[in-house]
């Protein structure tokens, strides 16, 4: 059986909340070192690859792989019972129909449990290759939210450019063009608030902006954001949770024009 | 405008 406690619901609420416009239906791959997520939108433009280490529960105990097929809308509907501050415990059978949710309130000693009935999913497994990146840019999660929302006033994509000087952000549209550049910059009292550049080679790719706004919905999750960059592969976007537990976006690039 | 690639291309069916 899977039982799999949270100290705080809204964990699991900032993580769904974050994904459910990118995906409905997937699968929450159950095993002994933790809950696992990988599923691609519909157009095949972003893939979402959440995985909740087992450190992040507390406690964990998952005797034999799961995989728990969830729609996300309905958990959304369920998890919307839940405090934010409830403690969360996640349960389920060796085969199970349905998936146990319970909060707990310690202070006012109130103990909600819901089930969410399960389906089956028949989910293509894709493999994620180690990659190397040219540019990895750390960044405040919400700076970078701040940028993808202005251009995307003014455009439907982005082109992201690196260099060793810094990261630009620039749009064309049909009103007029915009862009953002940032350089690198530590501030010792508020690392949350560092940019760092990390690179091997300059990188310029073009992105589609509705798809890296819907990714920063994960901002409430992380104070900062890694973007990985590298010519002609997908970018990574990844949001760093406690317990070495990670919420990442792929997002394939556009080309020419 | 740009042409949106497939990120299908890019991961490995296992």
């Amino acid at each position: 059986m899977l039982e799999a406690r949270l100290e705080q619901a809204d964990l699991l609420k900032k993580v769904v909340d974050a994904i459910k416009d990118l995906v409905q239906d997937c699968n929450f791959d159950c095993n002994d070192s933790g809950v696992a997520l990988q599923a691609m939108d519909n157009s095949h433009v972003a893939l979402v690859s959440m995985m909740l280490k087992a450190e992040s529960f507390s406690p964990y105990r998952c005797d034999r792989n799961v995989a728990l097929g969830v729609n996300l809308t309905s958990l959304t509907k369920v998890l919307r019972a839940a405090q934010n501050e409830d403690i969360l415990t996640l349960k389920a059978e060796d085969a199970p129909d349905v998936l146990n949710l319970v909060f707990e309130n310690t202070d006012s000693d109130r103990l909600s449990e819901y089930d969410l009935k399960l389906m089956d999913i028949d989910q293509e497994h894709l493999g994620i290759p180690d990659t190397e990146y040219a540019a990895t840019i750390s960044l405040p999660s919400v700076e970078f939210r701040r940028i993808c929302v202005d251009l995307m006033a003014l455009s439907e994509s982005v082109s992201i450019e690196t260099s060793k000087d810094g990261i630009k952000f620039s749009c064309a549209g049909d009103i007029g063009n915009g862009a953002v550049t940032l350089r690198p910059n530590t501030n010792v009292e508020k690392p949350d608030q560092n940019v760092e550049i990390e690179l091997t080679e300059p990188v310029a790719l073009t992105f589609s902006l509705k798809y890296l706004v819907n990714f920063c919905k994960a901002a409430g999750l992380s104070k900062t954001v890694k973007l990985c960059l590298s010519n002609e592969v997908p970018l990574l976007v990844e949001y760093a949770l406690a317990g070495s537990s990670y919420l990442r976006f792929y997002l394939a690039p556009k080309i020419g024009d | 405008s740009p042409f949106q690639l497939d990120l299908y291309n890019y991961f490995i069916k296992s």
